[in-house]
């Protein structure tokens, strides 16, 4: 690999060799990837467009398919239980990180910057969705019921418990822990912005702490897709335009490298004056 | 006299049709929407287009205003503008969005499409 980049700046123009990877060639992957479903013209665009930074978990994407069909069916989106009547549903991505990669996991801190949520919506729900996928030979020793334990980061208070059943978690799987009360009150948050929790797993017999690698919890080598993620429902009182949340959108595309990636017609003068 | 074609519409002069929903398809990624909006790329919006002249029919679903300046209109049309063809009914639709913290966004967004027009 290295001596495949030290070459490439001699290579002539005309070359059919690729050149180091600059961003384009992802792109062009992902086009072909996003070619070949057969699925919606709205799926192969988030699957190859140009929101590389920012990967919608499937859960995300099925929210969206679940309402908008409805909507196209006539039917009311807080008709489905799960929507908990709300109309704004946001998803926060896990940004805690593990200490060492191959030092045992006994506790597992999940952190999740909510800032963005207004303060005046009413929260109606909020989910922690961790992605688990028990070890082969865990599952060869272990037949004991695991609990898993949600704790307050700042306290340690005991939030939540869930028993993992190991005999049904042979494929992975997404575990959904209730966190509704634990988010509506604030103590949680940490620096006024982040909502902290700690997971740990234990045998519910022995009481013993397990190594959190064996249910697959590590965060090493984990895709974004992958990550943890913090649903919270709202009901937001206020009418809000699409227009507010364009130029917030656009504010923070124009600081970063997304934009350059739009393509040349909207980097434009032209493009950019009828945009203001 | 005006003449008209054999589906009885008027012929030669360029007559406004009476106010109605119309097509109007938007593209979230010609509007240059699509650095933050995931999906819908585009969708069906329809829009109000035509004239509220007198006299204005009960499925306009006119307001009492409107009832008025259109008749004002029908008496002097230099002093008084028609009353306007507006959207009267609206429907909301999904969008998925990239908010300002880089967090994907579902929302349900009222008054996204016309459902009905009427005159205002």
């Amino acid at each position: 690999f290295q001596s495949f980049t030290i070459f490439v700046p001699s290579a002539s123009k005309s070359s059919k060799v690729p050149k180091v990877f600059d961003g384009r060639e992802a792109k062009y992957f992902k086009d072909i990837y996003s070619s070949s479903s057969s699925s919606s013209s709205n799926e192969r665009y988030y699957k190859g467009g140009f929101k590389d930074s920012v990967e919608p978990h499937d859960y995300m994407l099925s929210i969206y398919k679940t309402f908008s069909t409805a909507e196209k069916l006539g039917l009311n989106a807080s008709f489905f239980r799960s929507s908990k009547a709300a109309n704004t549903i946001a998803s926060f991505v896990d940004i805690g990180q593990d200490d060492l990669p191959l030092s045992p996991l006994r506790r597992q801190q999940y952190l999740f910057d909510v800032s963005t949520l207004s303060d005046r919506a009413e929260v109606l729900g909020a989910e922690l969705r961790i992605y688990t996928k028990v070890s082969g030979n865990f599952r060869m020793l272990e037949m004991e019921p695991v609990d898993i334990q949600l704790l307050s980061c700042r306290s340690q208070q005991l939030l939540d418990s869930r028993t993992l059943d190991l005999q049904e978690s042979h494929r992975p799987r997404w575990e959904v822990l209730d966190v509704w009360e634990i988010f509506k009150d604030r103590d949680h948050l940490t620096q006024g912005s982040q909502f902290c929790l700690e997971v740990k797993a234990m045998l519910d017999n022995t009481e013993r702490e397990l190594d959190l690698h064996h249910l697959g919890f590590h965060r090493n080598g984990r895709s974004q897709q992958k990550k943890a993620i913090l649903v919270v429902f709202t009901r937001s009182k206020k009418r809000q335009t699409l227009f507010s949340e364009r130029r917030e959108g656009r504010t923070l595309i124009g600081h970063g490298e997304k934009g350059k990636e739009r393509g040349p017609r909207s980097n434009s003068k032209a493009s950019r004056r009828r945009r203001t | 006299a005006i003449l008209k074609n054999r589906h009885g519409k008027r012929h030669g002069k360029k007559s406004k049709s009476r106010c109605s929903k119309k097509p109007l398809h938007v593209n979230f990624r010609e509007l240059g929407w699509d650095d933050w909006i995931i999906a819908p790329l585009d969708y069906e919006a329809y829009h109000c287009e035509g004239v509220c002249d007198f006299p204005l029919r009960s499925h306009l679903e006119p307001t009492n205003h409107a009832i008025i300046q259109t008749l004002m209109n029908s008496m002097n049309p230099s002093n008084m503008p028609p009353s306007c063809c507006a959207p009267s009914k609206l429907s909301p639709i999904s969008i998925l969005y990239i908010d300002s913290g880089n967090n994907v966004v579902y929302k349900q967004y009222e008054d996204m499409v016309v459902e009905s027009c009427g005159c205002r």
